[in-house]
């Protein structure tokens, strides 16, 4: 009788382990779902920066451009400007 | 049957129990 | 001893079922470490794309206000051409 409430009690002990392990389970797996929701925002995240990084040097590229535009006008206006006034002082 | 080691953390666990009393882990788990 | 026989079985039972759920926690567990070594890299991805984003919208401005420059520029320069025209043809 000893032994068979000993085997009893410790039945009763694994059956409540099973259902403390399967709770666990269950919350680590709620976890991993809201982990994988998080993580999909990655390539997004990173599509994003290289969108970003490209539009910035497109805009960098276009400003050197102009940059050398303005610089030609500017020399062509002080050329310009010293045949004008050596023309009006003739 | 007797007192069983726990074969992750080694503690000596009374007969009678299914987890090991320090890290939880079941009596037949590696 | 049928009963105790049994009863055996029945815990020798839930403590393999104990294992395997043990081995699925270990699993998951491995999961959600990795998980959030890679959730670590989101802030870093986000501090990217707003770093690219201030450049990118910095780069516009500069550019927008070189395109006035260079605007302006042109003005003058024609209407200096057309000042020159006029004093050589007088």
């Amino acid at each position: 009788d000893l032994q068979l409430e000993d085997l009893n009690q410790q039945l009763q002990q694994a059956e409540e382990a099973l259902v403390a392990k399967q709770e666990l389970i269950d919350k680590l797996k709620e976890e991993a779902e809201q982990h994988k929701t998080v993580m999909e925002t990655i390539p997004v995240l990173k599509a994003q920066a290289d969108i970003y990084k490209a539009d910035f040097q497109a805009e960098r590229q276009a400003r050197e451009k102009l940059a050398e535009r303005k610089e030609l006008l500017q020399d062509q206006l002080e050329q310009l400007q010293r045949e004008y006034s050596k023309l009006r002082a003739d | 049957r007797g007192r069983w080691s726990c074969q992750s953390c080694t503690f000596e666990n009374e007969p009678a129990t299914v987890l090991c009393a320090i890290c939880e882990r079941p009596r037949l788990a590696q």
